[in-house]
């Protein structure tokens, strides 16, 4: 029959949780687990505390599996637990700046995946500034997207950071090896970080820590005027009192000081002491479809974003690949959609037997990204390139790693693996390819030249 | 800083519009008709008419385009029309049956990428029942998830289905070519369905039709037992009033009728005669687990789905390849996570010189995939395929079309484009392609018979 409703967003992803990562039993324990680190890893970040994080795996049965990850982070203020755990896009992260986390989604799906999979509420002990800690057991209601609290109340035993508890039905035999993959390349994006797995009672493996250096948290940002598109606009104007035009655009806007705002509103005629009250919708289109094509803004600032760095990454990297010749590369910072970018990358080039080559690793704002590669803009951007006239071919492996940096990554879907071929984007990517090629080549004739003598 | 806050589902797609198919101008014009059409088609079948679908493309300016789709479908009740074309989730497609739409979020998607690129309201006339026709101009209150219906009112011109104008900026001259193939790839799978394309003052281009069978309108069908994770058993009892457990197996299920309940309840060691208001969570984990383990469920019915079948994929595809040869083959109905599914798929041997070897056409409920092919379920299996050994080679073109019908299709991104690699559809659609690959064997001998003699 035709019967019109609405469904709450938890119930659309709950029908369609292949969409966030949670579509298979071997996923979901990838997802569970990246999710939760991701988050430890954000908070950490923001206090500037090197990150030591625990991640617990035991098997209650076959596919029973209790899952346990630990931070020593800032915690989390404790009104806010239920919602940041029970409801669906509800989070702290929503600000222009470089995060892992960008939705308010992930870890309300692994407490949904594992109350739908085993019935059993996620446990957050969380400890944020002075005082006991609190815990909390969580479920969602799918229905109204809103949180079931079963249990809160303090946890004085629980000294610092949070600690998240959930039992999923999942395949870790199948898990175990990307799993294992994505903590190692956790500690390329992010060496100073330190994370600890430990599977029953296996001995724990321990990645990171590589560096002590702990980098500068990003600070969020003024939009840049090439972000803003007419509902954006509309949204700025709407949120402040009315000002003038000069004004608004000064105080709004990231790269637009008062001579460029007076240049700017002269350029489309408008009188800069105007007020932002007294625009028509037209003149706010145009301003609109102006500020979007106006080239006389400088690109966007990048203080907003946080780069993994030449220093680190190669520190990460040489203590991986000890004997491998590694050169690193920058680009940007450009914007997309008037989001300021930064793309990263480094070469490596070992002796071993080359399997894809060259074979690539992405990150995303420091987030291995491990699956649906194909279609990915970094990929796409990769097979474009000639690889040949680099000299890259069967004699040496050659592994490319790069690393996007964004106020917003284009995810091409909500799991976070994957990422969307924007033009701006994969132009940047095949540039810093080419360059990377280049180095490829110079070290691949110095090896030469030095193997001569 | 650290300030939580939620957002709403339309300001998540909105700042995530390239999950959804609006991430760049070309794609963007694709989605928008897509969206609009689907709607068309799916409104007729439900009425059992013949559908007859106007897509208009009016270029204003460089990349400022007029859309406008009209179809001879039911319309829509007046009072839905604002939330169905302005408010994410919500729709009437919601129900277990094969339906094209399935989020209710396409058109919504398509309204707000419209005003977001030239701040026009999409204006909506539609003619339901007896009584004059209702003609609506709306935009979507992004942060609210809401309407805003900025003129309603009677429209005594229109006389019949629904038509749909809104105006996008967008690249028609890169979208034209997948347009056209989308459109046409549509009279494949929907045969009875007749589309004409015009684009400015071109000659209209007429698709289809190559049938006048109405295909049996599918119908809303009971879960499966198989279908019955924790949060669904949870839901389907709180629905009802507390009932005899025997009674809400046989109620609320297909595929269980009084004595498979019997003897279901009995395995488990439960009272049929227990009331569903009595059951412990425990027990209801226990039966959650058990309805998707027991294998004393026959396999799921198939009056939900409306596969296109074997004569009107043949008269198409015939229409299309007049010199070819081609075989028909249909698997299921299966089930994945219980939702009744079908696999139909023709191979279509032509004498032409090969592209790529065989080439894959997916479909997905009738709706043609053309994007993101790479990591869908379907290519994915027919690159498990060795077709040398069916006789693919490059004297002759194989082109497989391929159609999954389900209740609910495990799409990968909301944007509808790509199937997710659920365990049971790839095994199925391996098992498929096989089964053409035979044919194809069979078929290639007999012409090299028919050759010699
Ligand atoms: N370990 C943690 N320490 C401190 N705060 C946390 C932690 N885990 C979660 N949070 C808070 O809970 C919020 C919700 O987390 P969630 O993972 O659902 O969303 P997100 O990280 O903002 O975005 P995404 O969906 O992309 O992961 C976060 O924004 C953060 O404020
Ligand atoms: N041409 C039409 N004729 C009749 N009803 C229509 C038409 N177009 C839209 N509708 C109604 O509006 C609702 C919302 O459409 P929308 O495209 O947003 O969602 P959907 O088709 O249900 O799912 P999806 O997001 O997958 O397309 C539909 O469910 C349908 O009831
Ligand atoms: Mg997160
Ligand atoms: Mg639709």
């Amino acid at each position: 029959g035709t019967e019109f409703t609405s469904i709450s967003v938890a119930e659309f992803f709950y029908r369609n949780r292949q969409m966030v990562g949670f579509g298979n039993p071997t996923q979901a324990v990838y997802s569970t687990i990246r999710e939760l680190v991701e988050n430890s890893l954000d908070a950490c970040e923001d206090a500037k505390i090197l990150p030591e994080i625990n991640v617990i795996i035991r098997r209650e049965s076959s596919d029973l599996l209790l899952i346990e990850v630990s931070d020593n982070g800032p915690g989390m203020p404790y009104q806010f637990v239920p919602e940041a755990f029970g409801k669906v896009l509800f989070g702290s992260k929503y600000g222009l700046r470089h995060k892992r986390g960008t939705f308010g989604l992930g870890v309300t799906m692994a407490v949904l995946y594992g109350q739908l999979t085993t019935n059993y509420p996620a446990t957050i002990i969380t400890k944020h500034g002075q005082g006991e800690a609190n815990e909390f057991r969580l479920l969602v209601d799918i229905k109204n997207n809103t949180p079931i609290i079963e249990y809160s109340g303090p946890n004085s035993s629980h000294s610092i950071g949070t600690k998240v508890t959930l039992k999923i039905r999942g395949d870790l035999k199948r898990s175990k090896l990307r799993i294992t993959e994505y903590l190692r390349l956790t500690s390329v994006s992010t060496p100073h970080a330190q994370i600890t797995l430990l599977i029953d009672d296996n001995p724990p493996i321990q990645f990171g820590r590589y560096s002590k250096m702990i980098p500068t948290p990003p600070r969020i940002s003024r939009p840049h005027p090439r972000s803003a598109d007419i509902e954006l606009l509309h949204h700025l104007i709407s949120n402040n009192n009315s000002m003038t035009l000069k004004a608004f655009l000064v105080d709004t806007f990231q790269k637009c000081g008062t001579k460029t705002a007076t240049r700017f509103l002269h350029f489309l005629s408008l009188n800069p002491n105007r007020t932002t009250e007294s625009l028509t919708r037209d003149e706010i289109v145009r301003i609109s479809n102006a500020l979007r094509n106006y080239n006389g803004f400088d690109k966007p600032e990048s203080q907003c974003l946080s780069p993994i760095g030449k220093d680190s990454l190669m520190e990460a990297l040489n203590r991986l690949y000890p004997s491998a010749s590694i050169k690193y590369e920058i680009r940007g910072p450009f914007e997309w959609n008037g989001h300021p970018t930064i793309l990263e990358g480094a070469v490596v080039i070992t002796d071993s037997t080359p399997a894809e080559n060259p074979s690539l690793i992405r990150f995303a704002n420091k987030v291995p990204l491990l699956y649906d590669a194909s279609d990915d803009v970094l990929t796409l951007a990769m097979k474009r390139i000639n690889w040949n006239r680099y000299g890259v071919d069967t004699n040496s492996q050659v592994l490319l790693f790069v690393n996007l940096c964004s106020t917003r990554i284009p995810y091409r879907e909500a799991g976070k693996q994957s990422i969307a071929a924007i033009p701006a984007i994969q132009s940047e990517a095949e540039l810093l390819f080419k360059t990377l090629g280049r180095a490829i080549k110079r070290e691949s004739s110095s090896i030469r030249r030095s193997k001569r003598n």
